[in-house]
């Protein structure tokens, strides 16, 4: 028998980075 | 000093993608458009367009500085990253600093990043 592989699923948002610009006063 | 770890393994060529309509992708077949897709739906997040500005090297060995201007408040970001990190970039697809590092760590196609180029960035839909 041959077990399953689980196979990875990486969400869409993992690969952007997350550059907030800082708030204005 | 920055963390030196690995990349994580999402910019492997063949990684499975999830974007935010539930469509499946390989990380490597991804087009501008589902990014800017994939925010729209996905409530709370939006895309910004971050344009670099500079590219430096960093005072820690094996790491770039990158200078972005973010967004309609074109707010000025550094970001230091190790020189094979893919960065999306509009119209364009992968790009990284090193090229070439990049196909031999990921075998992930990429363009060189270079000054000029605008990459796709998140951040927090202000609210209203």
């Amino acid at each position: 028998n041959v077990e399953p592989r689980s196979v990875a699923v990486f969400p869409w948002h993992s690969l952007v980075p997350f550059l907030a610009p800082s708030q204005p006063d | 000093p920055p963390h030196s770890t690995a990349l994580p393994s999402h910019f492997m060529k063949g990684a499975i993608i999830q974007l935010a309509t539930g469509e499946l992708k390989r990380v490597e077949d991804l087009q501008t458009q589902d990014f800017l897709r994939s925010a729209e739906v996905s409530g709370g997040l939006k895309i910004d367009s971050s344009t670099v500005v500079d590219i430096q090297e960093n005072q820690w060995p094996g790491f770039v500085t990158l200078h972005f201007i973010v967004g309609e408040q074109q707010s000025k970001v550094c970001l230091d990253v190790p020189p094979e990190h893919p960065f999306f970039v509009y119209g364009q697809g992968w790009s990284s600093c090193n090229p070439r590092q990049t196909a031999q760590l990921f075998a992930l196609p990429c363009h060189r990043l270079q000054v000029g180029d605008v990459c796709i960035s998140i951040s927090l839909q202000s609210v209203v």
